[in-house]
């Protein structure tokens, strides 16, 4: 059974994880610039590791 | 957000303070983390409004696809204002939205670690977020709570309502009135879910029977190897995830340009819809600033935390739902008829084949029609806490493509109404009273 799924056409690139999540991101027009939002923590002011756990914001 | 266009419908004055709130919060079990979201206050704010968290699927993909393209109280318009969605579920609720797993949309790590593999890490994060949420909102903490989401949230979803129900139960922290859990066109049950794509298929016509009954052959390799996967496999889940999507790739390939969210439509070569216009309104730098989000990019999708959910993919979620419904908790699955990618056929036999007390019960009851504006919306499966709605006329994203409906739905589900005849949420008052 094997041999019958490696001849399936459906073993293409597409079903490879990596592949699929790009395809989902560009099937959606979508164009993020990280893949991930990991970041360097020194350069961010938001990083700083005291003051409240939660910070909210009232927005207009 | 700045231009908010003014509706006669609501507040006419677009600064009046709307009780819109954005956050960050610092995830404790993490080395650097912080969850973004969003906190929209119930349109008519009413004392007794319930709270409606929505989680957004990929995984991976920001919660700001759902709040502007579904059922947010705005649409972003063509010159990059605001326009109010009539049918958001603000109307009916205070809502929450997260951007989850961290590192997608505004949530960002200072520590790659802090990627989330599995549903204890996102139900963690997820129920420390709620009790530091409640904490800076503790009028809002007696509200009954609702867990809603769509797609791979098919997953999030059981796995956060039983962490709430396991935290209430051990009186962890804040008690959360968690009253129910609403799943649309979800992953839970690969098992059953992965073999009804080639019967789903045949049956919408994408496929011809001979083609059904080849794909038919790898049903049985595929049941073998999420077995082997279990609740916990994490190598033997990536093979079953490989194995078991040759029966989706199997479909597409014969069905070729089909739109797998909503099979009645072709995708425009790689596109199936576009959503760009939020990545651009939300990289405006008066928008950026009001959310205070500083240099933090937005991620709309992220391929990393979707890679690293692979292992998660082919588990099954339901297992832990039965003890929820027999705790009196409700749930809600519903989806759309034309969907392909979490159609509503492997949707209903997982339902169906749900071990629990009111089983026998559910598979018995009759379907009844869902009715909004007077027109069927849908056809209606309910026993007990446990309710299933097929909705007509829509795909993947219920929300974006029927919204009065889903409003009706949302609106009756958390009324407990959605097993009589619904009533159309314009018909306040006394109308409502004769529909009653």
């Amino acid at each position: 059974s094997s041999s019958f799924l490696l001849n399936d056409r459906s073993f293409e690139i597409s079903s490879l994880p990596s592949s699929r999540a790009g395809n989902l991101i560009r099937e959606l027009n979508l164009f993020p610039k990280l893949d991930a939002n990991v970041i360097d923590g020194d350069d961010s002011t938001l990083t700083a590791a005291e003051g409240p756990s939660i910070v909210e914001r009232n927005f207009r | 957000f700045p231009n908010i266009l003014a509706d006669a419908g609501d507040s006419g004055d677009a600064v009046q303070d709307l009780g819109h709130h954005a956050g960050y919060y610092k995830l404790p079990k993490s080395q650097g983390a912080r969850m973004f979201y969003f906190f929209f206050e119930s349109r008519k704010k009413k004392e007794d409004d319930p709270i409606v968290i929505w989680l957004t699927g990929g995984p991976g993909c920001s919660s700001e696809l759902a709040m502007f393209y579904e059922n947010g109280p705005f649409t972003i318009t063509k010159n990059m204002s605001l326009a109010w969605n009539e049918y958001g579920w603000d109307q009916a609720s205070n809502l929450l939205y997260v951007d989850q797993p961290v590192g997608t949309g505004f949530s960002y790590t200072t520590d790659k670690s802090d990627i989330r593999h599995d549903e204890t890490g996102v139900s963690d994060d997820l129920y420390d977020f709620l009790q530091a949420f409640f904490a800076e909102h503790p009028n809002l903490a007696k509200r009954d709570f609702y867990i809603t989401g769509e797609s791979y949230a098919g997953h999030y979803i059981p796995a956060f309502a039983a962490r709430v129900h396991r935290g209430n139960k051990a009186n962890e922290g804040v008690h959360v009135n968690l009253k129910g859990f609403a799943i649309g066109n979800g992953l839970t049950d690969p098992a059953i879910q992965y073999p009804a794509y080639p019967d789903y298929a045949l049956e919408m016509g994408l496929i011809t029977k001979a083609e059904h009954d080849r794909l038919e052959k790898i049903v049985p390799l595929c049941e073998l190897s999420i077995k082997l996967c279990g609740t916990d496999g994490t190598v033997s889940c990536l093979a079953s995830y490989l194995v078991c999507n040759t029966l989706f790739s199997g479909v597409i390939n014969h069905a070729r340009g089909v739109n797998y969210y909503d099979i009645r439509k072709k995708c425009e070569g790689s596109l199936c819809y576009d959503f760009s216009n939020m990545e651009k309104f939300l990289n405006l730098n008066s928008v950026r600033k009001s959310l205070g989000v500083g240099d933090i990019e937005f991620v709309s999708c992220s391929t990393s935390v979707y890679s690293a959910m692979l292992q998660d993919w082919m588990r099954n979620l339901e297992i832990g739902i039965p003890a929820l419904l027999e705790d009196g908790i409700n749930m809600l699955v519903y989806a759309g008829e034309y969907d392909l990618i979490c159609n509503w056929l492997g949707n209903s036999r997982w339902v169906n084949a749900m071990e629990w007390s009111g089983k026998e019960s559910f598979k018995a009851a009759k379907e009844v029609p869902f009715v909004v504006d007077g027109k069927e919306a849908g056809s209606l499966k309910s026993f007990g806490q446990l309710s299933f709605l097929k909705v007509k006329d829509a795909g993947h994203m219920v929300p974006m493509d029927q919204p009065k409906a889903a409003l009706n739905m949302l609106k009756s589900w958390m009324k407990n109404s959605l097993r009589e005849v619904p009533v159309d949420v314009s018909a306040e008052g006394e109308e409502l009273v004769a529909q009653m």
